[in-house]
């Protein structure tokens, strides 16, 4: 899974 | 971003400007655990660290400083606001909530899905926010009768989870690859913790009667 997908969410 | 996820975000702010809004207009924190606002606090500072360095989207950014905002001002009013410290009753809300965090801290110290500082910061602020109604729900025990705004700002925050964990389910049958169990377990205690509340709030609404949980 790539860095941003991993914190996409709040 | 799916319906699921979005109406989890927006259940969760419903329920900081519920609280927000109660106290601001009646200038009151009476039932309110100022630990758990605390906490919540810690959560987005540690959760959102990254809001500068990584770009999400406007929505996302824009979120995560309306409930850094929102928390931090919840603080602010329930701690030096003249009117409204007054009304805080700070020896019923006893919870030792650094207790909590002390466990957190270490818990996201041993499982994390990388081991940076921003990594195990954020797996901490997961674990945190699974455990940070705590203080609010044992406040509640303690005073026994809450009020219905203070109610309504509970029932959101532990439905906005509930949304979250139907967004997950969502993502893992809809995206390869897309497992976090860390997340996944933390947002199901944190859901669950809330169960007896949901049950006794439920039942309050059912007999139209004033929400009382047992001592």
């Amino acid at each position: 899974n790539n860095e941003a997908a991993a914190h996409d969410e709040l | 971003m799916n319906i699921f996820r979005l109406a989890g975000d927006m259940t969760h702010l419903a329920s900081v400007l519920v609280l927000l809004l109660k106290i601001h207009t009646i200038k009151s924190c009476a039932g309110v655990s100022l630990k758990t606002q605390e906490l919540y606090a810690i959560v987005f500072a540690t959760r959102y660290l990254d809001i500068l360095t990584s770009f999400v989207s406007i929505y996302n950014t824009l979120m995560k400083l309306i409930f850094l905002g929102s928390s931090f001002s919840i603080v602010w009013y329930m701690k030096y606001h003249k009117t409204v410290r007054r009304t805080y009753d700070r020896d019923q809300d006893t919870f030792r909530h650094w207790f909590l965090m002390l466990p957190c801290l270490l818990l996201a110290l041993l499982i994390h899905e990388k081991f940076t500082f921003f990594e195990v910061l954020w797996t901490f602020s997961l674990y945190l926010e699974a455990v940070a109604i705590l203080p609010q729900l044992v406040l509640l025990q303690r005073t026994r009768n809450i009020d219905n705004l203070t109610g309504q700002y509970i029932f959101l925050l532990g439905g906005y989870r509930g949304f979250y964990i139907l967004n997950w389910i969502y993502r893992y049958f809809t995206e390869p690859h897309y497992v976090h169990w860390i997340t996944w377990i933390a947002g199901l205690v944190q859901t669950l913790l809330y169960a007896d509340f949901f049950y006794y709030y439920f039942l309050s609404w059912k007999n139209n009667k004033k929400l009382q949980l047992p001592a």
